[in-house]
């Protein structure tokens, strides 16, 4: 564990707790993509398999059920408790232009033909794009309440943090997962422009942030 | 540079 790993988990805890929050809070979920939850929760799910067969420490296992649990909360409370509220016409993004692509990658790269690997990888590379139907909402509605720009900025943030982390660690132990990195570099690539914007927009005390 | 397994991180 290093301080870059570290910082980038609070980072996501971070962002999911803003958003449950807000969600809870406001009594609605408008302006909130269900379909990226929905990608993140089975994001958790496809990674976190190996929960009950492997113990890697009590941080880890903590992690993972606290992420798993506030993702499918978040899930549950758009598309159930608070489905009226769910802005559905402008949540279109084709989910299946994301999953096939991803599906197929990770058949074909990854570091071993299981099935906990194929899911593993299915998840790294899943996660890079679920927020594209977030991202393509707000491009969609041109506008984006700060709270939610506040959640956009600490998941992109995580990712980055990541980054840093496997810097760290390929200099220090020698450890470099491919996958991961390329994944992770990707996904932090697609959030630049959401961070120009909120940088530009958001922390000059806009009450939300307008698309250009 | 070696991959992990198990995957150690979240």
């Amino acid at each position: 564990m290093n301080v870059f790993r570290l910082a980038g988990d609070v980072s996501h805890l971070v962002a999911i707790i803003i958003l449950l929050v807000k969600i809870w809070r406001s009594k609605s979920c408008a302006g909130i993509s269900g379909k990226s939850q929905v990608l993140f929760a089975l994001v958790f799910t496809t990674r976190y398999l190996d929960l009950f067969t492997v113990f890697i420490s009590a941080y880890n296992t903590i992690m993972k059920v606290v992420f798993l649990a506030m993702s499918y909360a978040t899930v549950y409370l758009i598309y159930m408790r608070f489905r009226n509220m769910y802005d559905s016409e402008n949540d279109t993004f084709r989910v299946e232009f994301l999953l096939v692509p991803v599906i197929g990658l990770s058949f074909l790269e990854n570091y071993a033909f299981t099935p906990l690997e194929i899911l593993w990888t299915f998840s790294i590379f899943l996660e890079a794009v679920a927020i594209m139907p977030q991202l393509f909402m707000i491009t969609k509605t041109g506008e984006a309440e700060s709270i939610t720009t506040h959640y956009l900025f600490f998941l992109g943030l995580y990712r980055a943090l990541y980054i840093a982390n496997w810097v760290w660690r390929y200099h220090t132990e020698e450890f470099f997962d491919q996958i991961a990195v390329v994944s992770g570099v990707v996904q932090t690539i697609f959030y630049c422009d959401f961070f120009y914007l909120y940088v530009t927009r958001v922390l000059r005390g806009k009450a939300k942030m307008i698309l250009p | 540079p070696s991959q992990n397994s198990p995957h150690d991180e979240l």
